[in-house]
């Protein structure tokens, strides 16, 4: 493998988003790119990456390879990232390390860090990425973010539902509730700030506040969040990175006895 | 009461 990002930042930021939901990742490389996915200790949030040839400046994988790294390793490395210099990888044919190589043209500077690799027994689960759902949200990731802080904040359970009127944040806390109501709106002057749902049903659907916190540490992928909810299956949180890809976390709902 | 449903009731293993 050698792939090689223009802009370090976006495998840091992709790196950061889920390094502490889960602890470690194998990463399958193949000639579409480098994909993975990984269950939290808990086994209630799964988190898919996929990192497509676009999103590299160059990208080179002869023969499929799997990269198996623990998450607070790499992001160690990564936090010599900064948005002037390039990053590739390079992993050999028999893969037992991870090359970093970090460069800066402009400031004749080079940094080379290798990070073992480890053995990660894991399953990979069978997700359809173009699952049906009842409804689908699109709305601004820095709205999102706000609502969850400040809700989660009061209760450990979080429910969210929507109907005709719009997607409905809630929590009830033992001392105090609160309530987001946000409505589909369209603000030409900046896009970002658009929320659209599109619904066959409405649903109403709980989950534990503290996973929310954890997802919300994806926003900086992107300005923009992907809700996708059925009944009774796990709800589909998406950040979309703009040269394809991006990072995914289906949340198992809780449900009422 | 509510209970925490885990991943792997949903999806199977490839």
């Amino acid at each position: 493998l050698e792939a090689k990002f223009d802009d370090s930042t976006i495998f840091k930021k992709i790196i950061d988003s889920f390094k502490d939901s889960v602890t470690q990742i194998n990463f399958v490389c193949s000639e579409s790119g480098i994909e993975a996915q990984a269950i939290d200790d808990s086994r209630v949030l799964l988190v898919t990456v996929s990192i497509p040839p676009s999103c590299f400046e160059s990208y080179r994988c002869d023969r499929p390879t799997t990269i198996g790294v623990y998450l607070a390793s790499l992001a160690k490395l990564l936090k010599s990232a900064n948005t002037n210099s390039s990053l590739t990888l390079y992993v050999a044919d028999k893969p037992d390390e991870l090359l970093l190589l970090f460069e800066e043209p402009k400031n004749q500077k080079s940094m080379e860090y290798k990070l073992k690799l480890v053995d990660i027994t894991a399953d990979m689960l069978e997700v359809d990425s173009d699952m049906k759902s009842d409804v689908t949200v699109e709305m601004s990731s820095v709205e999102f973010t706000k609502t969850v802080r400040d809700l989660t904040q009061l209760s450990d359970s979080f429910t969210v539902s929507v109907t005709k009127d719009g997607i409905v944040f809630s929590v009830q806390g033992d001392t105090a509730q609160g309530k987001v109501l946000l409505q589909p709106r369209e603000d030409l002057a900046d896009e970002s700030n658009n929320l659209s749902i599109s619904m066959s049903k409405t649903i109403d659907l709980s989950f534990a506040s503290k996973y929310l916190l954890d997802i919300i540490k994806a926003a900086s992928i992107s300005n923009k969040i992907f809700l996708k909810f059925s009944d009774d299956t796990p709800a589909l949180f998406e950040f979309k990175m703009e040269k394809g890809g991006g990072v995914g976390f289906y949340l198992a709902p809780k449900y009422d006895d | 009461k509510s209970n925490q449903r885990s991943i792997g009731d949903f999806f199977t293993v490839k």
